[in-house]
């Protein structure tokens, strides 16, 4: 049975996408069999994956909106082992469309049941915000991990982020449990990482992935290329990071 | 009779707070009226300029949801000459509830008039989608700066946010001008920054800021502070990088 991971945090740039891509590929690159959903309007783990934009025909905006079949939606990404659901620019509409929906904080919880048995894991990718997209992904799933930059104003959005999970956990989805915080762009050579590191620790108790992802130049070019990092080049600091991040994933259930 | 100048992009950590922050408080201190408006939930201009969370009391959503009026929200800050119009956490909500509201676009230009003309400038904070609020923001400006870090994923947005500028300019804002793009985060050690400088240069032929902004640590360290980097640490890269953009701005008046 597939377990669903979002992969959320309303702050912008702390390494959603980049998490999405080179995690599931990572997981798909050891044999799993692995989907990847993208809930964001940008569209970037889709193209961070390998499948260009004009390429893309139903979107998750056609599952969310007009109900296709999410099985309509899946394509075949270039890592063998990862299937994606990709995103496309009428997404950015959905959040204001489903307003007037019934059901919409369910609609992708709905559409992702014909199909979560086909995988072993399934990732949601999400927008910088707690807006209908992210709330779709957070009723839908079983845990989310969260992406924390090594930096101050991320911190910031800490106790909001946990705030929102808790109403999630209480309106939406009672299941949901943390699989962990995971620091980003770690830079050893500045007091600020440290700073967070100590601070997250203290705020998710345990609840923190040991392994911690640097800040690696070939993570931010990578996806100029349209590959993740663990094919592009794997002999690459944030290719071994995110390798170990998968197997710290497999080994986890997160706690609530 | 200020100029009101919406800092804005899509894509999440590109600068916008950084920015809100450090343009304002450069222009404060060299003598001008300011007014930053935070328009974002995450209220990291509030935080960022030393506006404590537990200090706000009427905030942005008050003025845009309640009718309350804009000056009974306006706060001033640490910094000499500049005033702030804070956000909360509830401005979360108001991307919904803005949805069934009458000329729902509109609530931030006419909150603004009465204000306008005490302020030489009025700088508005983004969240980082194309959402209500920042709708609201692109109506109610003159002009919009887009900061883009130098990196990959930053170019690829860049079609979608100019053309949803198009739309409003045609829906909303006739008027709307591009003020110019900001590169950001430079980090001249890496090809990467060298080509997105190269693409966007292209991309906004003319309308890009001759100040870039390195990667500097001080400018990520600065929120921790609740203070802006050119009264934290004037004599800071980053510090002289937004004092040389605040000559720039005070320059130029956008084309469109
Ligand atoms: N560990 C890393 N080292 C260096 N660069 C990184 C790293 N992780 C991500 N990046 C780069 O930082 C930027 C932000 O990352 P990314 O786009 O994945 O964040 P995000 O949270 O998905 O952003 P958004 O909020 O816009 O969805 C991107 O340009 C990405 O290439
Ligand atoms: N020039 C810079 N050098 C180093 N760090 C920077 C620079 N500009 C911004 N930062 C840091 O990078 C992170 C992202 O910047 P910031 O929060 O201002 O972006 P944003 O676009 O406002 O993000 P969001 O999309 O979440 O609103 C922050 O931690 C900030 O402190
Ligand atoms: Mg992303
Ligand atoms: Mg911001």
């Amino acid at each position: 049975m597939g377990r669903v991971i979002a992969i959320a945090n309303q702050k912008g740039g702390v390494g959603k996408s980049t998490t999405a891509v080179n995690l599931s590929a990572a997981l798909a690159v050891s044999g799993m069999h692995v989907l990847l959903v993208d809930g964001d309007p940008q569209a970037h783990a889709t193209s961070g994956i390998g499948i260009p934009r004009a390429s893309v025909g139903i979107s998750l905006y056609d599952v969310l909106i007009n109900g296709v079949a999410m099985a309509s939606a899946l394509m075949p990404s270039p890592v063998a082992g990862l299937d994606v659901a990709p995103s496309s620019i009428h997404l950015a509409g959905a959040e204001v469309e489903l307003v007037g929906i019934s059901s919409r904080e369910h609609r992708l919880r709905d559409a992702l049941r014909p199909v979560r048995e086909w995988y072993e894991f399934i990732f949601i990718d999400c927008p910088p915000s707690l807006g209908l997209l992210t709330l779709n992904a957070l009723a839908a799933a079983d845990e989310v991990i969260v992406p924390i930059q090594c930096e101050y104003y991320a911190l910031e959005g800490l106790s909001q982020l946990l705030d929102s999970l808790t109403l999630i956990r209480r309106q939406l989805n009672p299941g949901l449990r943390i699989n962990g915080a995971l620091l980003t762009m770690y830079d050893g050579r500045t007091n600020l990482s440290e700073q967070v590191v100590a601070e997250v620790q203290r705020h998710f108790r345990g609840q923190v992935f040991a392994t911690i992802i640097p800040r690696n130049v070939r993570l931010a070019e990578a996806p100029s290329f349209g590959r993740p990092v663990v094919t592009l080049d794997p002999s690459s600091k944030g290719a071994a990071a995110y390798v170990a991040l998968a197997q710290e994933v497999i080994a986890r259930v997160g706690e609530p």
